[in-house]
């Protein structure tokens, strides 16, 4: 996985 | 989005609206950690910068301002509106004990040294220990209302559902979050002797009430 991923998650 | 990741989101959603209409309606937020709520403020709060920085979807926006919308209402009802209802007597967890352990961590154990990232970390962890006041309020006083304990089941079956959801995402888009799913595992187990009574005692028509 990226490590500056975008946070789809809540 | 999987199915469990929205059914997860969705018993999310449920669990905060049971709270706040529970103490909407009966005028009173007795029995209710406001500890536990104010840590679920600071977790929405810390976690969900991002709405400043970057923009998902739709549903990821309206959901993160509902969740924080209705957490930072349920401690205005607790401390503020219905302050004369609140059992702060029994509401005795130091939460120092947690907040300080956990802001120490996400400085430790991130993904990446940054001012967004170390509270994202700050508040994955938090949220892993936020409803201890809650239980141990429950401990202390040895039972809980039937409707505090629904809001429990759905808090801890969201993120049983988010465990699920985890490997739905590694076995098909190959997404792995180690801090997530450490502190996922950590929350949900944290849940379990609740689950226990919960489907022994309550799902029978019980109320909840401890041994002394």
């Amino acid at each position: 996985y990226t490590l500056l991923r975008e946070k789809d998650e809540l | 989005m999987n199915i469990f990741r929205l059914t997860g989101d969705l018993s999310h959603l449920a669990a905060i609206i049971i709270l706040l209409l529970k103490i909407w309606k009966t005028r009173s937020c007795a029995g209710i950690s406001g500890k536990s709520q104010l840590l679920f403020a600071l977790v929405f709060t810390t976690r969900y910068l991002d709405l400043f920085t970057s923009f998902i979807s739709l549903y990821n926006t309206s959901m993160k301002l509902i969740y924080v919308a209705c957490s930072y209402a349920t401690v205005y009802l607790i401390y503020m509106k219905f302050k004369a209802t609140y059992d702060g007597n029994h509401d005795t967890f130091r939460v120092e004990f947690l907040v300080v352990p956990v802001g120490g961590l996400s400085f430790l154990v991130n993904h990446d040294f940054s001012p967004l990232e170390i509270l994202w970390t700050f508040s994955i962890y938090l949220e892993s220990v936020a409803i201890l006041p809650q239980l141990f309020m429950i401990s202390k006083t040895g039972e809980a209302e039937t409707i505090t304990t629904h809001y429990l089941f759905f808090l801890g079956l969201y993120r049983a559902l988010y465990l699920i959801n985890w490997i739905w995402r590694y076995y098909f888009e190959g997404f792995f979050d180690l801090i997530a799913v450490v502190a996922g595992v950590v929350q949900t187990i944290l849940y379990c002797d609740f689950f226990y009574l919960y489907v022994t005692k309550v799902l029978k028509g019980k109320k909840l009430s401890l041994p002394a």
